[in-house]
């Protein structure tokens, strides 16, 4: 038996939109420690990694091990019939092939339930080696959302440098070139709007908008976002759920041809 | 030139 209960539907709303432009389906793999998912996007360029820990949900129960496929646009037509504010428990027998996601008004006046039908996904799971990055930035993820907007209009790629003076992100093309630098802020009334750079050497690494853009499809998952990289290995854009997880997306670097 | 994800980390 499987039993996930959330406060607030809107929680799971917003992972599903954080992943659902890259990913059309992936499994939920859930044990007692809480809930994971792993999946790289259709082209192989990025990956999606989610954890969910069981202490992070009002109710949590997993008897056995239990691997859930899920079509996402099907997960994302259930999860458009929910309030915000609703509470929100998913629920399969051992072995199932399906899921029950349920809803229910705050005041339990309303509840409504939909069935969902599990898919055998044969996804191939990725170790991912601890890294010591050279750069770890930290920033208002609202402004890295708008740097990836307005830097997308230039080029489809973007190249990120960063120093201990600050980081800086530019695209070059057609139109000319932009550059936008953040500079390590000194001291901030609020811990969110902070920019902090943690460096071990500088690194200059070049990403694909698109890409990153899809990324920022968490934005409302969290105030800051974490970028950490080094030369030659895949950027992690990482955002804090907060009391429940987080979800790390993994973005190859661009090369010369 | 853009190099796939699974080029980085091993298959488990």
């Amino acid at each position: 038996m499987f039993e996930a209960r959330l406060g607030q539907a809107t929680i799971l709303k917003k992972i599903l939109d954080a992943i659902k432009d890259l990913l059309n389906e992936a499994t939920f793999d859930c044990s007692d420690s809480g809930i994971q998912l792993q999946a790289m996007d259709n082209s192989h360029v990025s990956l999606v990694s989610l954890t969910l820990r069981s202490d992070g949900f009002d109710k949590f129960r997993c008897d056995r091990n239990l691997s859930m496929g899920m079509n996402l646009g099907s997960m994302a037509k259930i999860l458009k019939c929910a309030n915000n504010e609703d509470n929100v428990t998913m629920k399969a027998q051992d072995n199932a092939d399906t899921v029950t996601i349920m809803f229910e008004s705050a005041n339990q006046e309303k509840v409504s339930d939909y069935e969902m039908k599990l898919m055998n996904l044969d996804q191939e799971h990725l170790g991912i080696p601890e890294t010591d990055f050279s750069c770890v930035v930290r920033m208002p993820a609202m402004e890295f959302a708008r740097i990836c907007r307005d830097l997308a209009q230039f080029s489809e790629s973007v190249v990120i440098c960063c120093t201990k003076e600050g980081v800086k992100f530019s695209a070059s093309g057609d139109v000319g070139t932009a550059n936008i630098k953040l500079a390590q802020t000194g001291s901030v009334d609020k811990e969110e709007e902070a920019v902090i750079i943690e460096m071990q050497e500088p690194v200059t690494l070049t990403f694909a908008c698109r890409y990153l853009n899809a990324f920022t499809k968490a934005t409302p998952l969290s105030t800051q976002v974490q970028l950490s990289m080094c030369a030659d290995v895949p950027l992690v854009v990482e955002y804090a759920i907060k009391d429940l997880g987080h979800i790390r997306y993994y973005l190859a670097p661009k090369i010369e041809d | 030139m853009q190099r796939g994800i699974d080029s980085f980390f091993k298959r488990i």
